[in-house]
Parts: structure tokens; C-alpha cells; sequence
């Protein structure tokens, strides 16, 4: 039976404010404040600091890139994360101390190769794969 | 833009300090067997001497390969013709390295030739030394590159055809045995790199049932008078640095080659 239309009460402001600010659970007892989010950044691999230059050919190094930075809720789309991440990071806001938050790793590596001389002065092209980071998430 | 063992050491949280000789050296270890070399290969000092054929078409090589990986990330696979027929030193134009993860130019041969001074029919053979091409990879392509210079006068207007052969075994009592791999019709006075494509002998190059590789070239007149291959321009060993024979082999990993744990 349909019930008689309710009063329209005044309407308290029920939108949850920001996940990251609501209290008690929703507090992340680790202060996030700060910390970059999951991105990638420059690591350049130096085969000259490696001292490898009588043997490599090219490159004289390559930028390898890694990953790093903060896996929080809510996981911005632009932060492309697995739907398990995002799974994992809201069961981590419920139960910190049990569930980790989502790692940041690569989601796209790319090869990189490398030409240089064997010990029989023979001239060698390795491609080398997963060795450049193309882009970061959460998993 | 720190190198890898600056960034390596502030990542741990370990204080920045310098690593010391054998905490470095066990750091390069680490990086070559990621890199898939067993130990730090110690050529032999390439002499100053104006570059080999081989490093000046290998760096072409890794150039064109560089490019493609740093457009398009891994995916990018392009097919690439194996080559034969007249190029220039640098890759062939149009070519690019096929899905290979290992090209391996071999420079490192034995040549025997059957000159003017010997009955007919004349030929030039190069026995290669194959204990560099990977074990574990199956070789996708692989080319015989040769210069010519222009033929001796007496051949001056007529067209020559050049076949090679690999030497599948040497019989005391008869001729060796011997397996088409490729042949090209070219004017005598055409000059520059022949690419010829020897991937049919890579067949039986698997495991170490075969760690050498002869190769045999024989040149004839239209009308098949054999000619020696010295008289046609071929250059051997004994051609300058820049223009000495080598050969190229594409070799492809197993999908998942098996880690491990170190």
C-alpha cells in the first residue's frame, strides 16, 4: 500500500563530504596528506657510471623509469587501477591493520636494447623486454 | 636523473653513501644477468683501425630498432623481409629488424678459395665459427653479406649469376655436399653490398649439433662458364676493414625463457 507522502523535512545536507575526510573508519590513520600519488618517475640506467663503455656499443645508458607513490582511496581514474585495486583499497579503509593498501607498479613496459661486443669481437643487438616502465597504476 | 646505484640506495631508505668496490661489483652482476650476460665480456680491444663492416651495420641496426621502440613501446613487431638482392651498407632500405631479440653479426670466419690457379669449377668458401648465435633462441632470419667491386675487365659487359651454397659435408673422396640457399643475376660492373638469405642452413643450427657454418659461392657466365669469384669482385677477407664479408642472424627467445631464482 503506498504510504502517505512524508513531509518534505528539512533536508539536512547528507552528501559524505570527501571519503578522505569523513571520520572514525574512513580516517586513514597514516596521514596521507602529502604524500604523491602513484606515478611514474626518471630513473636513468648509466652504463658510463657502470663503466661498461668498453663493451656497450650503445646506448651510453637508457631512461628505465619506476614507479611510486600513494595507492589511497579514491583511486582517480587517471591513476588507471585495476578494479581489484580499487576493491582492495576500500577494504583496506575498513580494515587497515588486516588488508595492505594497492601497490604501485607498471601497468606498460616497453623493450630496450642494448648493442655490444662479446668477448670474440663479434657485434650483438639484445632486445631486452620489460625493461622501461611506460606507464604506473595500483594493483 | 641519477644513475641506477645513486637511486637504487636512496629507494632502500639505506643513507646515501658509496657502495663499496664489492657491493658494486655484485650490483653489476646483478644488472648483467638481468641483461642476460653471463659475465662482462671482454672484447678484444677493437683495434683503432677505421671500423668493421659489421659494427657499421649493426649500429645502423640498433639505430632503426631504438627508433621503433621509442615510438611505439613493445608492441610494435614489424615483419621484416630477409633481404637479398644489392644494398647499401647501411640496414636496407624499407627493412627493419623483425621480431628478433638477438641479432648477431659473426665476423669471425675461415676463407678457402678455389682461385684461377686451381681446376674448374672456381669457388670462394667461408667457414663461420656459429658458438655465438644463442642456444636457447630460434633463428628467425639470417644473411650473408658480400661486397663486390666492379669485375675484372674481361668481364666488363656481361651479366654473372652468383649462387651460394652451404657445405652440408666434406667427403675425402668426392665433392663436398652441398644445399642451394640463394642465387642473384647481377651486370658484372655493378658495385656495393650483395645480401644473400642463408636462413634454410639455420634449420639444423639448434642445440650444438652445429657450430660451424661453411658457406660456398660460385659465379658463372650467362653461358655457365664458371668464373673465379676474385675475378667477378667479390672481396674476402682480404678486402679493406669496411668491406669484409660477415654474416647476420635474427634470432628469436622462447615466449617464457624459464628464470632462475638467483
Amino acid at each position: 500500500a503506498a504510504r502517505p507522502p512524508r513531509r518534505r523535512q528539512h533536508k539536512k545536507s547528507n552528501e559524505l563530504p570527501h571519503p578522505n575526510k569523513l571520520p572514525g573508519i574512513f580516517d586513514d590513520v597514516h596521514a596521507t596528506e602529502g604524500r604523491q600519488v602513484c606515478r611514474r618517475h626518471e630513473l636513468y640506467v648509466s652504463f658510463q657510471d657502470l663503466g661498461w663503455l668498453d663493451w656497450v656499443i650503445a646506448p651510453q645508458g637508457y631512461s628505465a623509469y619506476y614507479c611510486e607513490g600513494e595507492c589511497a582511496f579514491p583511486l582517480d581514474s587517471c591513476m588507471n587501477a585495476t578494479n581489484h585495486a580499487i576493491l582492495q583499497s576500500l577494504v583496506h579503509l575498513m580494515k587497515p591493520e588486516a588488508v595492505p593498501k594497492a601497490c604501485c607498479a607498471p601497468t606498460k613496459l616497453s623493450a630496450t636494447s642494448v648493442l655490444y661486443y662479446d668477448s670474440n669481437n663479434n657485434v650483438i643487438l639484445k632486445k631486452h623486454r620489460n625493461m622501461v616502465v611506460k606507464s604506473c597504476g595500483c594493483h | 636523473s641519477g644513475s641506477v646505484l645513486r637511486r637504487r640506495l636512496h629507494s632502500a631508505g639505506v643513507p646515501q653513501r658509496r657502495l663499496s668496490g664489492g657491493e658494486r661489483r655484485d650490483v653489476q652482476r646483478e644488472i648483467l644477468a638481468v641483461l642476460g650476460l653471463p659475465g662482462r665480456p671482454r672484447p678484444r680491444a677493437p683495434s683503432r683501425a677505421p671500423a668493421a663492416a659489421a659494427p657499421l651495420f649493426m649500429l645502423d641496426l640498433y639505430h632503426a630498432v631504438a627508433g621503433e621502440e621509442e615510438e611505439e613501446g613493445e608492441e610494435a613487431a614489424v615483419s621484416r623481409p630477409v633481404l637479398t638482392g644489392l644494398s647499401t651498407q647501411s640496414p636496407p632500405p624499407g627493412s627493419v629488424v623483425s621480431r628478433a631479440d638477438t641479432v648477431v653479426s659473426l665476423v669471425n670466419m675461415v676463407e678457402q678459395d678455389r682461385d684461377l690457379f686451381s681446376p674448374k669449377p672456381y669457388w670462394k668458401e667461408l667457414r663461420f665459427d656459429l658458438t655465438q648465435v644463442p642456444a636457447g633462441e630460434a633463428v628467425t632470419a639470417a644473411e650473408f653479406r658480400i661486397y663486390k667491386n666492379r669485375a675484372a675487365p674481361g668481364y666488363a659487359n656481361s651479366s654473372l649469376q652468383i649462387s651460394i651454397y652451404e657445405v652440408e659435408a666434406q667427403n675425402s673422396n668426392r665433392e663436398s655436399d652441398l644445399l642451394l640457399l640463394d642465387v642473384q643475376d647481377l651486370r658484372a660492373g655493378t658495385e656495393g653490398w650483395l645480401v644473400f638469405d642463408v636462413t634454410a642452413a639455420s634449420n639444423h643450427w639448434s642445440g650444438d649439433q652445429k657450430r660451424s657454418l661453411g658457406l660456398r659461392l660460385y659465379v658463372e657466365t650467362d653461358d655457365g662458364h664458371s668464373v673465379d669469384p676474385g675475378s667477378a669482385g667479390l672481396l674476402g677477407r682480404r678486402g679493406p676493414r669496411s668491406k669484409q664479408p660477415f654474416m647476420v642472424t635474427f634470432s628469436r627467445a622462447s615466449p617464457s625463457p624459464g628464470r632462475v631464482t638467483r
